[in-house]
């Protein structure tokens, strides 16, 4: 029969150290362990069953039907993806159309980053591996404009998908924030409901500024979901527990590499068994 | 902020005599939770909160008619301590220097080759760009673009598939056309990834870089004593570079980086522009982690 151990602070310090280390952050860790203490006062388990409960909970929270994607009956669905520089918005746009392709989905892409250096030479390198079309604006042209041109292209070539990408930028840069959510407006302009789907891609290594990320973009471009990339490295992702439960933004998809067919639906079980790994 | 926090636990003990151990411990706890909230890796904040403890419990602050200022004062310290000095130069030696920056992807490593290369000439030296990322899609014209528009040399090499050899054939071209620096941008990789980690390791055997420079981006958070402590392991690094410091991230991870490595903050990325590098002030920094 196996021993336990008592619930007493040095057990709880150590089941705290065990969920900061996720990036859940100190106040949702502290919440878990106030209220394991609580529960679990002078009673004998072992780590391993308390780590249980807590698993419970945050399957249960995190939980997200299995298609992150309804492709909409009638027209183009339109995709759009932001993010803060370097999260991996055009490595996961590259896979998010090859997985529609795999489907036998047609997919247009609208290179929106205008600004960064070889930006559009990037995506459309993804474009040409993937055999998809792609529409691209002038060096330095309103990335509105080259939206409404992806959407419109998507529409005219009857596209099931069109994913647009737009330039990383931070949630405190205001003009960039107003620039996002005018090509939100532009699009939907073009099509009633659209964009249909606004992914906000978070770098699995962020810490606590992925929350003030999940407020700013959400602010700007109405986010509807989350794709967590580079979850292949040591980083446990886990501030997407308090942003679902600040802001109710479920992830979606996880990027798991830096190949084209490197993307995961989400499942929660999975990912936070791996958060205690 | 950590200071109003602090003054508010202590200000109800204010006239009812000297503050106990428990009361100090209750604004250590505060400290600690700071902290976290700014990133600072766990292992970290125990080691830090050890320290300051013990200056914490002892008549500076037990016995001050100032107590929450002592507890910062004690705290401030200690931070910039592990911060270290300050840089107001970036020191190469005489003559021909290699640098090579690595990274997680998507870190700035690109970028800041661009403002390095920019730093340098505006101190008079010819530098030239490296472009030895062979793998992400756009890599080499990404850095042919920065270089353009700085009036800077770019070598890269069409298709070729050993990074070794393109700086190898960068460094000896360079010679001939008397550059002072060549900078080595690196692909992104996780320290995680056996393969690449040794195939960095490689490009720094055979090509012996002057300065190994770790490029952190400044929103990581947990992860960052093991990215640092893998690629300082593999590596031996001269200086790190921490990017994205223009948001409202506060950077806790430059701490755990000096903790898990010891190496010196050379500079700080504060923006898109290739203007945007500031040298490392602990000052600032201190302050931006404290909240
Ligand atoms: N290991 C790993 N690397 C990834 C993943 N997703 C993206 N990357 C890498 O991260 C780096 C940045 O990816 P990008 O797609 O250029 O990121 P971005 O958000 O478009 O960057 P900006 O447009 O400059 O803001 C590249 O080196 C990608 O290969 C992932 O899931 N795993
Ligand atoms: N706001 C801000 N953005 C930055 C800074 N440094 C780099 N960036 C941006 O971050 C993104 C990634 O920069 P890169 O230079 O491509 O990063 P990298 O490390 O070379 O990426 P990989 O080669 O894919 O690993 C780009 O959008 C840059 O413009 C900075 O200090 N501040
Ligand atoms: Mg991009
Ligand atoms: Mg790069």
């Amino acid at each position: 029969k196996k021993e336990g151990r008592l619930i007493d602070d040095e057990f709880l310090s150590e089941l705290f150290a065990i969920l900061v280390k996720t990036d859940m952050g100190a106040g949702p860790a502290n919440t878990i362990r106030n209220r394991l203490r609580k529960d679990f006062r002078g009673r004998v388990v072992e780590m391993e069953e308390l780590l249980g409960v807590v698993r419970e909970e945050l399957k249960i929270l995190l939980e997200q039907p299995e298609t992150p994607i309804e492709l909409v009956s009638e027209g183009p669905t339109v995709i759009l993806v932001v993010g803060v520089n370097g999260s991996g918005k055009t490595t996961s746009i590259a896979k998010l159309s090859q997985m529609f392709i795999d489907r036998g989905k047609k997919v247009v892409l609208g290179a929106g980053d205008t600004f960064r250096a070889a930006a559009v030479e990037q995506l459309t390198i993804w474009a040409d591996r993937a055999g998809c079309d792609i529409v691209k604006g002038k060096e330095g042209a309103d990335p509105a404009s080259v939206a409404y041109g992806a959407v419109a292209k998507a529409i005219e070539t009857e596209a099931d998908v069109c994913i647009i990408d737009t330039a990383g930028r931070l949630q405190t840069q205001t003009n960039l924030m107003e620039e996002l959510n005018k090509i939100h407006r532009v699009i939907g302009k073009q099509i009633e409901v659209a964009p249909h789907e606004v992914l906000l891609v978070l770098d699995a290594t962020a810490g606590q500024n992925a929350i003030s990320q999940a407020k700013g973009f959400s602010d700007a471009a109405e986010c509807t979901g989350i794709v967590l990339t580079k979850l292949d490295g040591s980083a446990k992702g886990g501030v997407v527990v308090p942003i679902r439960q600040q802001f109710n933004l479920p992830v979606k998809y996880i990027g798991v590499g830096e190949g084209n067919r490197d993307l995961l639906v989400f499942q929660s079980n999975e990912f936070v068994d791996a958060l205690f790994e | 902020s950590l200071q109003d926090g602090l003054a508010s636990a202590f200000k109800s003990l204010r006239g009812k005599g000297k503050l106990t151990e428990s009361n100090i411990r209750e604004g250590l706890g505060l400290v600690e939770q700071t902290l976290l909230d700014a990133d600072v890796s766990f292992s970290v904040v125990q080691e830090f909160m050890k320290k300051v403890t013990e200056k914490a419990l002892g008549q500076r602050v037990l016995l001050a008619l100032n107590p929450s200022e002592q507890l910062m004062g004690v705290v401030h310290e200690e931070m910039l301590e592990l911060l270290g000095k300050g840089e107001d130069s970036f020191d190469l030696k005489k003559g021909f220097n290699v640098l090579m920056l690595c990274g997680l992807q998507g870190s700035g490593k690109t970028t800041t080759c661009g403002k390095l290369g920019k730093y340098l000439q505006d101190k008079k030296l010819k530098p030239m760009l490296v472009a030895a990322d062979l793998q992400r899609p756009a890599a080499i014209e990404q850095l042919h673009v920065i270089g353009k528009q700085l009036g800077i040399p770019v070598y890269s090499e069409g298709d070729h598939k050993d990074p070794v050899k393109v700086c190898q054939n960068a460094i000896a071209k360079a010679k001939q056309e008397e550059i002072d620096v060549v900078i080595l941008d690196t692909a992104g990789r996780l320290a995680i990834d056996e393969e690449l980690m040794q195939q960095l390791k490689e490009v720094d055997r055979k090509v012996m870089p002057d300065q190994v420079m770790l490029v952190v981006d400044g929103m990581t958070g947990q992860d960052a004593v093991n990215s640092a402590g893998a690629f300082n392991k593999a590596l031996e690094l001269n200086g790190v570079i921490m990017t994205k410091l223009d948001g409202d991230s506060r950077g806790g991870a430059l701490l755990s980086v000096r903790h898990v490595t010891g190496v010196p903050i050379k500079f700080l990325g504060t923006g898109e522009h290739l203007n945007s590098l500031e040298y490392f002030r602990p000052e600032g920094m201190a302050g931006r982690i404290l909240g």
